[in-house]
């Protein structure tokens, strides 16, 4: 038996708008840790990896550890029925092959019960080392977001560079060129709108700025993004999830052969 | 030119 009411629903309409372009079917893990996922995009360049923890639930009963294969498509038109203010239960029972999504206004006067097919799916879970980046930078989501958007209006891959001087995000295509520079900002009102910058040695690494914008789909769900880079490693582009995880996106370079 | 890399060549199977 599975049950999970989580009060601020539009948290998880938020995370499958998030995932949905990238990832077409996948497994959600539920286990008295969270209620997680791990999936790769069809072609094995960029990996999600999702965590909402148990303790961020009104209710989590998990009993035993269950992986229930969800077409994301599919839940994200289901989850597109729930109001942003209602109240999210997801319901699967014991070798059910179908888990329900219901749906609660905030005043109790409209209560829905969306029910969907699960999928086998054959996933295979990754094991993500833990590394030391060379580099780390936070920034508004919101900025990183535009960055993306613009630098793709030029080109199609990204060169990310941090070094002493700040983050710098350039572009090259048919039409010209284009480098767009941060600079550490922590003199700013709000902490959410700084820009740190941690770096430990400077690094420089190629990524194509399709997957970029795919992830900026997370914006919604944070206001800070983090960006953790090493040579030659995948990226790790982490959106948190206020007080109950995080959305971290994985992406492989491009390196010279 | 560079190579696009997968996610497979970094983290492995669990």
């Amino acid at each position: 038996m599975l049950e999970l009411r989580l009060v601020q629903g539009s948290l998880l309409k938020k995370v499958l708008e998030a995932v949905k372009d990238l990832v077409n079917d996948a497994n959600f893990d539920c286990s008295a840790t969270g209620f997680s996922l791990q999936a790769m995009d069809s072609s094995h360049v960029a990996l999600v990896a999702l965590l909402l923890r148990s303790e961020g639930f009104e209710h989590y009963r998990c009993d035993r550890n269950i992986s229930m294969g969800m077409n994301l498509g599919n839940m994200a038109k289901m989850l597109k029925c729930a109001g942003n203010d209602d109240i999210i239960t997801l319901k699967a029972d014991d070798g059910s092959d179908v888990v329900t999504f219901m749906f609660e206004s905030p005043t109790q006067d409209k209560i829905a019960d969306f029910e969907m097919k699960l999928m086998d799916i054959d996933s295979e879970h990754l094991g993500i080392p833990e590394a030391e980046y060379h580099a780390i930078v936070r920034m508004p989501s919101s900025e990183f977001a535009r960055i993306c958007k613009d630098l793709s209006s030029i080109g199609d891959t990204v060169v990310i560079s941090v070094t002493k001087e700040g983050v710098k995000f350039s572009t090259r295509g048919d039409i010209g060129t284009a480098n767009i520079v941060c600079r550490q900002n922590t003199t700013v009102d709000k902490p959410e709108e700084a820009t740190v910058i941690e770096m430990n040695e400077p690094v420089s690494l190629t990524f194509a700025l399709r997957y970029f914008n795919s992830f900026t789909k997370a914006t919604p769900l944070s206001n800070t993004v983090t960006l953790s880079l090493s040579s030659e490693l995948p990226v790790v582009v982490e959106y948190k999830i206020a007080e109950m995880g995080y959305i971290r996106f994985y992406l492989a370079p491009k390196i010279e052969d | 030119v560079n190579q696009q890399r997968q996610i497979t060549a970094f983290f492995g199977k669990k």
